[in-house]
């Protein structure tokens, strides 16, 4: 099995609760443009490098952005 | 691999000798400074490695990967799940102590919280809208062995592009397009051989991993779509994802959260425990169940199921 992929992934999904303020925007409506989906490409490009992935590709609903990754 | 943001939830999900773990503390800093400062729940799992001599710090076995958790959570539970002289699978979660998990790294004093920010999580905790769908469900089903025909349209043709070209007739050409007809797909075959897919629908999602190769074959397919019918419509999206792959062995987990468990009647909670194996024993031929397991956890219930083709 020399070279041989490992297929079986690691599986993380993480669920944060918003601080006070994170609260209070909630509760105007604008909370979903704000918590990680604000959060800027560069940044989570520098937390992927740590895993060793790299971006492909991106798509995104009114919900939820779908990173599609190397490896 | 795959990485799905959500506004309060992020689900990071990597093969090969990925080290997804080492991300963690990062992630922590980068939710903290988007304003989410604690963990409510953290689901860590992975099916037993085919490879685990190649993983590297922290994956190097599932203590490190443990003792790595628990430096960061004060509240972790760690779970082997399966038969250990065969395929088995690896999950660690942090249950909310009184609606939070406090960081030791990041927030070394949880009384130093506020009384009003507490109460305020506390409050939002339950709404739906913000953190948790009160139908929240998981279905993971992870496939070996793949048949060495339906492995053949996860390869590089000659002079196909690849990437998202390639990608779009994989799916085409499975059938992984009809899974949700409705959904935005992103798909990309890699050369020489193996494919991965994301679909968003709303604010559910689907993602596909394939490595094709004989002998150390592989796929997933995960999915928190809202399966109306419950069991029985985890065992229909069983059968159809098991049609494309036609594994030789695979497994099913299924989480699912309980939110209204206290007030249904007790022989409905005790039914609504039960994970789909016996639906989806029935409705595959030429498949054996070879193991069955359920966990009831705080706030959710998990099943576990795995199947033998009988080649």
């Amino acid at each position: 099995a020399e070279g041989a992929f490992e297929g079986p992934e690691k599986l993380l999904e993480v669920w944060f609760l918003p601080n006070a303020d994170a609260v209070h925007a909630q509760c105007k409506g604008t909370f979903a443009e704000h918590g990680l989906r604000a959060v800027r490409r560069e940044v989570w490009d520098a937390m992927l490098d740590v895993v060793r992935c790299k971006v492909l590709s991106v798509i995104r609903t009114e919900s939820v952005d779908a990173y599609l990754l190397s490896e | 691999s795959s990485m799905f943001v959500y506004p309060h939830k992020l689900i990071l999900k990597t093969c090969g000798t990925t080290t997804l773990l080492k991300a963690l503390p990062s992630m922590l800093r980068i939710a903290m400074r988007a304003g989410l400062n604690r963990v409510w729940r953290l689901f860590y799992s992975r099916k037993s490695f085919m490879f685990p001599d190649r993983q590297h710090y922290p994956h190097n076995g599932w203590q490190e990967e443990v003792s790595f958790l628990d430096d960061l959570f004060l509240e972790g539970s760690a779970y082997l799940v399966g038969k250990t002289n065969a395929d088995h699978w690896y999950l660690y979660l942090t249950a909310p102590q009184d609606n939070y998990c406090t960081l030791k790294s990041i927030v070394a004093d949880a009384s130093a919280l506020s009384e009003l920010t507490r109460i305020e999580a506390r409050r939002h905790a339950s709404d739906p809208r913000l953190l948790q769908p009160e139908d929240d469900q998981t279905v993971e089903i992870l496939m070996t062995d793949l048949d060495r025909d339906a492995a053949q349209a996860f390869y590089h043709r000659l002079g196909e592009k690849d990437g998202h070209v390639g990608g779009h007739r994989v799916d085409a050409e499975t059938g992984l397009d009809k899974i949700d007809r409705t959904a935005q797909m992103d798909s990309y075959l890699f050369s020489p051989c193996g494919y991965s897919l994301n679909a968003l629908s709303g604010e559910n999602y689907f993602t596909v991993h394939v490595t094709p190769e004989p002998g150390y074959s592989y796929a997933s397919f995960e999915t928190n779509l809202p399966l109306a019918g419950g069991d029985r419509a985890v065992s229909q999206l069983v059968r159809q994802v098991v049609d494309i792959f036609r594994p030789g062995k695979f497994s099913v987990t299924v989480f699912k959260s309980l939110e209204h468990a206290n007030t249904q009647p007790a022989e409905e909670t005790v039914a609504a425990k039960l994970p789909a194996a016996k639906d989806i024993a029935s409705q595959l031929k030429g498949w054996g169940l070879t193991d069955r397991i359920v966990y009831e956890f705080d706030g959710y219930h998990f099943g576990f199921a795995s199947f033998e083709h009988a080649r």
